[in-house]
């Protein structure tokens, strides 16, 4: 079997030779890695962290400061953690890639070229 | 500072692939394309590959124990209320989780291999293929490209080396008996019309080969004239369908089935070899020929005398191989056997590095000797 | 308060051996 890889999405991108400079590309994507499992609720609650966004539930689970300057990262974890970590250069460029099994299509939608890497055991919140 | 969301219900269908720098050429051309495949039909499960116009990369799977989240920026419909902003600056964007990944594809640069399952051979008989093509699983090129998982330029350079042709649209492999014989055909007829070997046009070849032939009763296609001009010329640069004939491989062509017919039972002096060699050649076909050129196919039993030895019959094993390789012949020159093993020398050592591995050499004069440890 | 929303800090990190890819995982 084999399928195209289409890159439609990308084509302004490449042709203008733009790529991701801070922490999040330029057509508005982000990569969040924590070393440790990130639990947050799956189920709707009524709550002002639950909100709808066009058709998506969503719950707020965090805030991020980032500091230009230094490429150094705070997350802050519902009310309680907070962790340190940076901005970080990827050794090797990732493709974003969608593979819809509803038709069949595969797409290329984004290249990241940065993370945003939190490593450090979570402090608590003073 | 951000506010980050992630969705409730997270979409599985997102992957993360390693762009190498060759690669992100391949994006940046807008001429290219890019195709995941793998071997076989979809039910197969072969390994998946990624293939440009002429390059191949594996796919390989590095799972990790760290949560991923892919987050996209939007605009929420209302002003998000934070009960607190730790200090912070209030937030000036929103991002929602909208995939989470435990894994990555990394991209491992491979030689793409065409697939041959379902491809059958053709010995020229006439009744081929059958008339409903049912039991021919692959029924084009574009079919047999599909199925393989090698990029097109990869698939189509292999393709010509094996003899590689299509009758009426169904791609075949021609037999090595029917392709000798079509090369043969076709070396006579280009010198019966005193075409030029350096530029062997296919319409002009073609048309050689089909005078005065009864074309009820003729399996030599365009098709399998344009193999054969495939197999054993290069295509001339900037002229499509024109091919300089490889003089050289032509003659060991001829000369390993010389080996084949008049060397297998027992072995035969050289110079007899060399008239034998010649008399299968077309008459007064210009195309030189040395011992040396065979290397590879023959080994010599006793003193000088040869006698033909394929590489299938020996051991896929490498310290059999050259157990079996000194028990036919107790000491070899080094130019002779290294044809014999280099297949097997999986680690691009240079070959007589990996010979020394197995072997002892020794040198005699000028020459290196080989022979068992 | 049963809202949980929290990061379970692992020590290490751990990436596993390299393994091919099948067709049928590109789309499950």
């Amino acid at each position: 079997p084999s399928v195209n890889v289409s890159k439609r999405q990308l084509q302004t991108l490449l042709q203008s030779d733009q790529h991701q400079t801070s922490v999040s590309t330029p057509l508005g994507n982000m990569m969040l890695e924590i070393q440790g499992d990130l639990e947050v609720p799956r189920q709707w609650h009524e709550d002002q962290r639950f909100t709808t966004d066009g058709e998506h539930q969503m719950v707020r689970w965090g805030l991020l400061h980032i500091d230009t300057a230094r490429n150094n990262a705070t997350l802050f974890v519902g009310r309680k953690q907070r962790l340190l970590g940076s901005l970080v250069k990827l050794d090797t460029p990732l493709g974003l890639i969608k593979f819809n099994q509803q038709d069949g299509t595969v797409e290329m939608q984004d290249v990241f070229h940065y993370k945003v890497l939190f490593k450090s055991r979570p402090l608590p919140i003073m | 500072s951000l506010n980050l969301h992630e969705r409730l219900s997270t979409d599985g269908s997102f992957r993360l692939l390693h762009l190498t720098p060759e690669l992100l050429e391949v994006l940046k051309d807008s001429n290219s394309k890019l195709q995941f495949k793998a071997a076989g039909n979809d039910e197969d499960d072969g390994d998946v590959v990624l293939c440009s116009r002429d390059k191949t990369w594996l796919l390989r799977q590095k799972n990790h124990s760290n949560t991923v989240m892919l987050m996209h920026e939007f605009t929420p419909e209302q002003e998000t209320s934070l009960e607190t902003t730790f200090g912070l600056p209030n937030p000036t964007s929103d991002f929602a989780g909208f995939a989470r990944t435990t894994f990555e594809y990394e991209t491992k640069k491979v030689s793409g291999i065409i697939n041959l399952d379902s491809v059958p051979v053709h010995n020229g008989s006439l009744d081929f293929p059958p008339a409903d093509g049912q039991d021919l699983p692959v029924k084009s090129m574009d079919d047999l490209l599909a199925s393989s998982a090698c990029s097109e330029k990869e698939c189509l350079s292999q393709w010509n080396q094996l003899g590689g042709c299509t009758v009426k649209g169904y791609p075949c492999i021609l037999s090595s008996d029917f392709l000798s014989k079509a090369l043969h055909v076709t070396l006579m007829s280009a010198m019966a019309e005193s075409l030029d070997f350096s530029r062997l046009k296919l319409d002009e070849t073609f048309d050689a080969v089909n005078k005065d032939m009864d074309q009820d009763s003729n399996p030599y296609t365009r098709e399998v004239i344009k193999t054969t001009l495939e197999k054993y010329g290069k295509r001339v640069k900037d002229d499509d369908d024109c091919w300089q004939l490889d003089q050289k491989k032509v003659a060991e062509w001829y000369g390993i089935r010389a080996l084949r017919k008049y060397a297998s039972q027992s072995s035969i002096p050289p110079a007899e070899f060399l008239i034998k060699w010649k008399s299968t050649f077309p008459p007064y076909a210009p195309f030189d020929i040395e011992i040396e050129m065979l290397r590879g196919w023959f080994f010599r039993p006793t003193g000088s005398n040869l006698q033909y030895l394929s590489k299938n019959t020996l051991p896929s094993d490498i310290k059999e191989r050259f157990k079996m390789l000194f028990k036919l012949q107790s000491q070899w020159d080094m130019d002779d056997i290294a044809p014999f093993v280099e297949e097997l020398n999986t680690k691009g050592l240079k070959i007589d590095v990996f010979i020394m591995k197995y072997a002892r050499k020794r040198r005699v004069g000028k020459k290196f000797i080989i022979s068992s440890r | 308060d049963e809202i949980r929303i929290w990061v379970r800090y692992k020590e290490g990190f751990s990436d596993a051996v390299r393994k091919n890819v099948a067709w049928s995982s590109l789309w499950s």
